[in-house]
């Protein structure tokens, strides 16, 4: 049934599809023709984004926008960080870059979990049990897709290595 | 853990997490760092943290290849530099190796017509697997080897001494230089991977002889010393004109930009190639 808070949008003709990673993956994302309920990323914000979660199915009628937008914006998502590596006292053997953007996940994994929430399913069950039993956590926001990046540094023996590390920046977060 | 009851015993491991964190608690113990650190250096292939010392020259070469890798074109330095697609295919690793120098005066022990130059590739950790390797020796523009054409052999050679060093290739070398009004030009020199395993799984050692000679000669190496002599004058250009030793007063960092370079690329088994070779 469709909401009748003007926060509510409905949104048809589009079918849910949602990659488990890679880049844009959730930058469509439509509503299934059955749905009539859920938010549209650019009402939410997020950081260039990538990660946008949306509260649909979970809304109450009656739920008021700032608690809905609190509610959206305590999800998992991807947050800004960027590592200086001068902060972190790796700059004398580091020759560039001079930092990067890391980024990291963040947020809360609630029931329901969404497709394009990137959700395993032992998330899913997870977060069921927990629904039903406090004494099981719920589901971590975690990386689903990481990628490497370059860095040119001095090695033990004060020789130059450029090297392409895997896993250095958080692509996408997922429950 | 919420409300405080727990279906899995931890079993005094691990502490529960509380919802909010006291201020002292967010300041990691520093042995708890250390340890952290140390287990992403040894992911990253590093034993300890490097400690180099002030001011390591870091070649042009690899500068290059970073910049372009990062696609910042704008700040490559060498207007001839090409990325060396076909030297790191596979590869997520490129290791610089500049030459041993002896130590002492060294135009005594060395050949007026052949310079031999040696690598230490011990630094190369043993899980990883070189797949290509390539030798760069800088031409200098400014001077000439000569009148006539000029052939330089590279040779194989453990030490200046060796009695049979193996031929690994052989170049013509032209007195102009296409494409390049002034400057430099690296001469680079394609490696098969199997010296650098050889190499590696030895003494860790990995030494060149270098002739240049004019093109009508036909000297071989263990001939070409008896004719040193009737050679110096082609040989003082070819100091000048290949930088594989240093000129007199010449300092460390333009040295270091000048001097001989041995590139490795390899795969240490883990993570993505430098280039990726997936759709666009």
């Amino acid at each position: 049934t469709s909401g009748n808070s003007k926060w509510i949008k409905a949104r048809k003709g589009s079918n849910m599809k949602t990659k488990r990673s890679g880049k844009g993956h959730n930058r469509d994302q439509g509503w299934g023709k059955t749905r009539k309920v859920g938010y549209s990323m650019k009402s939410w914000g997020d950081d260039k984004g990538e990660v946008s979660w949306s509260d649909r199915g979970r809304v109450k009628r009656n739920g008021s926008p700032a608690k809905l937008k609190r509610l959206s914006r305590g999800r998992c998502r991807r947050h800004p960080l960027h590592v200086d590596f001068r902060d972190v006292g790796w700059h004398k053997w580091i020759i560039a870059p001079s930092g990067y953007d890391a980024f990291f996940c963040l947020g809360e994994c609630r029931y329901p979990l969404a497709d394009h929430m990137n959700a395993s399913s032992h998330a899913v069950v997870q977060t069921m049990v927990n629904s039903v039993n406090g004494a099981v956590p719920r589901a971590c926001c975690v990386p689903t897709s990481l990628s490497p990046i370059a860095l040119l540094y001095l090695d033990n023996h004060d020789r130059v290595v450029l090297k392409n590390y895997q896993d250095m920046v958080v692509e996408s977060c997922g429950c | 853990r919420q409300g405080g009851e727990s279906s899995e015993p931890d079993n005094g491991r691990v502490p529960p997490t509380p919802s909010s964190p006291s201020p002292a608690a967010a300041l990691p113990d520093p042995g708890l760092a250390q340890t952290i650190q140390s287990l992403l250096l040894s992911r990253l292939g590093l034993q300890s943290q490097p400690n180099p010392r002030p001011d390591v020259p870091v070649p042009q070469y690899l500068l290059d290849l970073y910049r372009f890798h990062q696609q910042q074109y704008h700040l490559l330095e060498d207007p001839t530099f090409s990325f060396p697609s076909h030297h790191i295919q596979q590869a997520n690793t490129i290791r610089s190796f500049h030459h041993s120098e002896p130590f002492g005066d060294n135009t005594k022990v060395r050949d007026q017509t052949r310079v031999h130059i040696s690598f230490n590739l011990s630094s190369i950790p043993q899980d990883e697997t070189v797949l290509s390797a390539e030798l760069r020796l800088l031409r200098s523009q400014a001077a000439s080897l000569g009148p006539g054409p000029h052939r330089l052999n590279l040779y194989l050679s453990k030490h200046h001494e060796d009695p049979e060093p193996t031929m690994l290739e052989t170049r013509l070398l032209t007195s102009g230089l296409h494409g390049i009004k002034a400057g430099s030009f690296w001469e680079a020199f394609t490696l098969k991977p199997d010296l650098l395993r050889k190499a590696h799984g030895g003494t860790g050692s990995l030494g060149f002889l270098l002739e240049v000679r004019p093109e009508n000669s036909t000297a071989s190496p263990d001939q070409s010393s008896s004719s040193a002599a009737g050679d110096n004058q082609t040989e003082q250009h070819q100091e000048r004109h290949l930088r594989v030793c240093r000129s007199v007063g010449q300092d460390d960092h333009s040295w270091a930009q000048e001097r001989p370079l041995l590139v490795t690329y390899s795969h240490d088994g883990h993570g993505e190639p430098l280039v990726k070779h997936g759709r666009r």
